[in-house]
């Protein structure tokens, strides 16, 4: 089961919009997939019209108590082929009361084997630290979206990632994370400030950078009010043809099963 | 001397533009402010032109290290009467590190007693979580500004937001700390989505929402680029102005220093 870390530090740059678009896009052509919302905000989970603090058992309970599986929090959503292992608040909590437990980097992953079966492709949505929620997804992932903001502070922020990447490899075998890309978001083309960041991007970057870019459009920001993906929100939007793009682009990629 | 901390956990909905810029229009007024970077993604650092990587000693020395006292790491910046105490990713440590600390919260608000005399304000840039540093923030300020980013999912973490406060004002007596307002971002007048959730703010936050806005613009997200306010980067653009229509209406309260 793949399982795609949607990751970077850095605040609002576009990963719950992509955890839940791309697995939307994905679940579209069939594919069984699994959305796990890592972040205490809940937005992934708001934002498919789930109420976070309707849930008697979440993330939390699978990644902190031994009697629940992460199989047992998943529920289904408005779309076909999508579910959700949701969190709340109490997610917050994790951090503090884990930083003293023996291999607690490895719980996510731990949990990962009881849903395997089930599903063709998990996809995690991040909070915005690289903290230990982070790190779980890291670890128990196999592959790493990073959406990037075209703007000014983009660049800083990545050298670190990168680096943490870097130190889960050696510190956590047989992890064998693979960055899959570098994914712009908030694309503008009309600005030069955009065009030049974007430049600068690919000059650095080369081929980790996706072709595919998402573009700001109104109907991404507006569809987790409706509680749904792009794709059935505003199927013909710029939007949607952005993340159906992305995952053309992911399947594309000889080495996807 | 009056401590605002800027403060949201919700990630990129505008805490450093706010923190850099409105240090700078009261700066451009003859206050002497101290900003203190608090989040160790040293943002409000590198939006001044300073290297995070080029300080020997910065806030993390100064909140773990006894003998380096916060007066000692601030440095000047391009703008007359605005000194910065910076950051870089060591203060990143500092979450962990201080998880055992018996008056962990409580560092700041001793450390900012060694710089009192120097200043007349202080502002606090905040990282994207509700974390140690965040909560040092609150219990060493004396008010509070939150910017929200006019998006779906801008009310959700609000609540709980508002909540922290509540908490931190009764467990650290004599806190004292103010919400001064609510600060409304990235606004674009041209959207109806954009107006409907302003008008839904004001709605169920009355008097604590902010008059002045701070409008979507090109200049606020170029500014850092040249290590520049926006002040003096594009005096003469709505940025500019809206920062200083902010100032200008936080002096408009009588209680004002
Ligand atoms: N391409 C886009 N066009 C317009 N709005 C967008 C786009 N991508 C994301 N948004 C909106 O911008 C805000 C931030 O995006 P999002 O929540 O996906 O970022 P994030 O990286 O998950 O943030 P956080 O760090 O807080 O978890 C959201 O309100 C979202 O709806
Ligand atoms: N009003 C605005 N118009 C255009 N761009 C803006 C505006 N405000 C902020 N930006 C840009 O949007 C990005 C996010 O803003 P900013 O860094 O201030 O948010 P933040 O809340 O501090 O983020 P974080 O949670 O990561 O600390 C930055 O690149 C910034 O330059
Ligand atoms: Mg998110
Ligand atoms: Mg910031």
């Amino acid at each position: 089961m793949r399982t795609i870390a949607v990751v970077n530090q850095k605040g609002g740059c576009g990963k719950t919009t992509t955890a839940i678009n791309a697995s939307a896009a994905f679940a579209s052509l069939g594919y069984r997939v699994l959305l796990i919302d890592l972040d205490p905000q809940a937005h992934a989970t708001m934002g498919l019209g789930v109420d976070p603090d309707a849930q008697s058992r979440t993330v939390y309970e699978a990644l902190t108590n031994r009697g629940v599986s992460l199989s047992s929090v998943t529920t289904g959503t408005n779309i076909e082929w999508l579910d959700l292992a949701p969190c709340n608040v109490l997610l917050a909590g994790a951090e503090l009361e884990l930083s003293g437990v023996l291999g607690k980097e490895l719980l996510l992953a731990k949990e990962l084997m009881s849903v395997r079966e089930r599903y063709n492709l998990c996809v995690i949505d991040c909070p915005p630290s690289l903290g230990i929620l982070t790190l779980n997804a890291l670890v128990g992932g196999t592959d790493v979206i990073v959406p990037v903001q075209v703007h000014y502070y983009a660049l800083e922020g990545l050298k670190r990632l990168l680096e943490t990447v870097r130190i889960i490899r050696d510190r956590f075998p047989p992890c064998s994370l693979e960055i899959l890309g570098l994914l712009l978001t908030f694309v503008e083309d009309g600005t030069v400030f955009s065009r030049e960041i974007q430049q600068q991007m690919r000059g650095l970057f080369g081929q980790l950078v996706f072709d595919t870019v998402i573009h700001k459009t109104i109907r991404l920001a507006e569809a987790p009010s409706a509680g749904e993906s792009v794709l059935t929100y505003a199927p013909e939007s710029r939007g949607a043809a952005d993340y159906r793009s992305l995952v053309d682009e992911l399947l594309s990629d000889a080495v996807w099963t």
